[in-house]
């Protein structure tokens, strides 16, 4: 349960986050100098540090930078704008311990938000974000360095972190005192059961993965394989939904209510407006399917399989009375991703290898509800009935895109330019050059007929 | 949703009550965005 150089606790990692899938699970701490205590949302989708730098009227507590005597101004304003909500801060340094996590402190690039919009929302319980996804996606540039890539460098620990949430079969947003374990440096044997299955990274923004194929109730939805990864299909821990880019969601919606025999539902339940309440003594969950997203191997002519129960994505809202149990449906579409958010990753210990490339899957000790499992995980399978790639081409060469658009406007600018030139030289000059004042019979017959 | 016959018969039982969420008007078509996003959750 420890790092081999034996520089890292694992153990003390242990249920360091506190939190839930709807508002997100969050790590305690402490910045500056004396240490003011923060909550951290921990968000394997972006890359930036940031605290709220100012009070808001959603929070209970910032970070007061004109406290903290070894806070330093960089200057740099910084947006970000996620898929919802934003912020506007200014990056700055200053130094960081995490209470349950790695000894020691260290200096790190800090944004103090100073305005936001649907970002700290109502009844949240965290302070600030830590982006953990790769340096592409910091802002203003890759070249500020992330909170993780600083811990690497400067406590000595593997480049490798892993992600344990314990949401699962609990209200979505209930009291935020679930917990998991964000373990910094390594992999905790006691969070996981079984076999780890990794799949590449396929680029190191996000953490894009492949998925090859998708089942409700062991059913293949066969779409071509690119539309599960349209535009990319990535693991974020900010998300709460499993996001489905919309073709599929519509054809996993279609599917649920086939396999599940639905008699009658409102369409305000799939949409996510609307929750489904039954009687206490009902067991919904019993008649709703599995899903099962399938992943390239590293071996990339085999793939794995992760499932997700229904326990998983018809989840318990915080919303009952005294007779009634009321659910939401944990899945929603999207337009530009397909997102394993903490409705599916609540399944699973998740291992970010930054160090191999590699993003691993496996079956979660907490991903179980009255005594039951509510994930799965096996394989392999082979893959000879899908593509050789399922990623979208047009994330994966984009900067070749833009390289070929820019000659093509460049070569577009250059012929105008000479049209111009053309257009603009007087006449006579051009009659000049075209017969080089020499007048015969013909030409000057010519001429003077046109005069 | 016409529902396919089961060898069993068994159907998901009609839910008792569909409630919005966060007291919305509970139609589930022209929800406000508020309710919208309270119903995504997080997505950042």
């Amino acid at each position: 349960a420890s790092d081999p150089s034996g520089a890292v606790n694992f153990v003390a990692m242990v249920d360091n986050l506190q939190g839930d899938s709807g508002r997100g699970y969050y790590l305690e701490l402490l910045l500056g100098t004396p240490p003011q205590k923060l909550n951290i949302l921990v968000d394997t989708g972006s890359s930036n540090f940031a605290v709220a730098g100012a009070p808001n009227a959603d929070l209970t507590s910032y970070f007061n930078t004109k406290e903290s005597s070894t806070y330093k101004l960089l200057g740099t304003v910084v947006t970000v704008k996620y898929t919802q909500g934003s912020w506007i801060g200014t990056l700055g340094t200053d130094v960081v311990t995490i209470p349950k996590g790695i000894n020691g402190t260290f200096t790190i690039n800090i944004v103090a938000i100073s305005e936001s919009e649907n970002f700290f929302l109502k009844g949240v319980q965290w302070h600030g974000i830590l982006g953990l996804a790769y340096d592409a996606l910091a802002k203003p540039s890759s070249s500020v360095e992330t909170f993780f890539d600083s811990l690497v460098n400067q406590a000595n620990i593997p480049n490798i972190f892993s992600l344990q949430m314990c949401g699962a079969g609990l209200p979505v947003t209930g009291t935020g005192t679930n917990g998991g374990s964000l373990v910094l440096g390594g992999i905790e044997p006691s969070l996981y059961k079984g076999e780890i299955w990794y799949t590449p990274v396929e680029k190191e923004w996000y953490y894009q993965v492949e998925i090859l194929k998708l089942e409700v109730g062991g059913e293949n939805l066969n779409l071509d394989c690119k539309e599960y990864n349209s535009d990319k299909a990535i693991v974020d821990s900010g998300t709460t939904l499993l996001r489905l880019p919309e073709k599929v969601f519509s054809a996993v919606v279609g599917a649920i209510i086939q396999k599940s025999l639905i008699q009658e539902f409102s369409s305000g339940f799939w949409s996510g407006v609307q929750l489904a309440c039954w009687a206490k003594s009902e067991q919904p969950w019993t008649f709703f399917p599995e899903i099962s997203i399938y992943l390239r191997d590293e071996n990339s002519s085999r793939s794995f399989r992760i499932t997700i129960f229904p326990q998983l994505y018809i989840q318990p809202a915080f919303e009952t009375s005294q007779n009634l149990r009321c659910y939401r449906f944990g899945i929603s579409s999207s337009t530009n991703a397909l997102v394993i958010g903490a409705t599916v990753m609540e399944g699973f210990y998740v291992i970010f290898d930054r160090t191999q490339k590699r993003v691993g899957f496996a079956l979660s000790t907490c991903a179980e509800v009255g005594g039951s499992p509510v994930s799965g995980i096996d394989g392999p399978f082979e893959t000879t009935d899908v593509a050789s790639t399922c990623v979208s081409t047009i994330s994966f060469h984009e900067p070749l895109l833009w390289i070929v658009s820019y000659a093509l406007m460049s070569f577009c600018g250059l012929v105008l330019l000479v049209l111009i030139v053309l257009l603009l030289l007087p006449a006579r000059c051009r009659r000049h050059y075209s017969d080089n004042g020499i007048v015969n019979d013909e030409s000057s017959l010519v001429r003077h007929r046109w005069k | 949703v016409s529902p396919p016959s089961a060898p069993d018969g068994s159907l998901v039982p009609v839910p008792v009550a569909l409630k919005p969420r966060g007291g919305g008007n509970g139609t589930g078509t022209g929800s406000s965005p508020e309710l919208q996003q309270e119903a995504e959750g997080l997505a950042l």
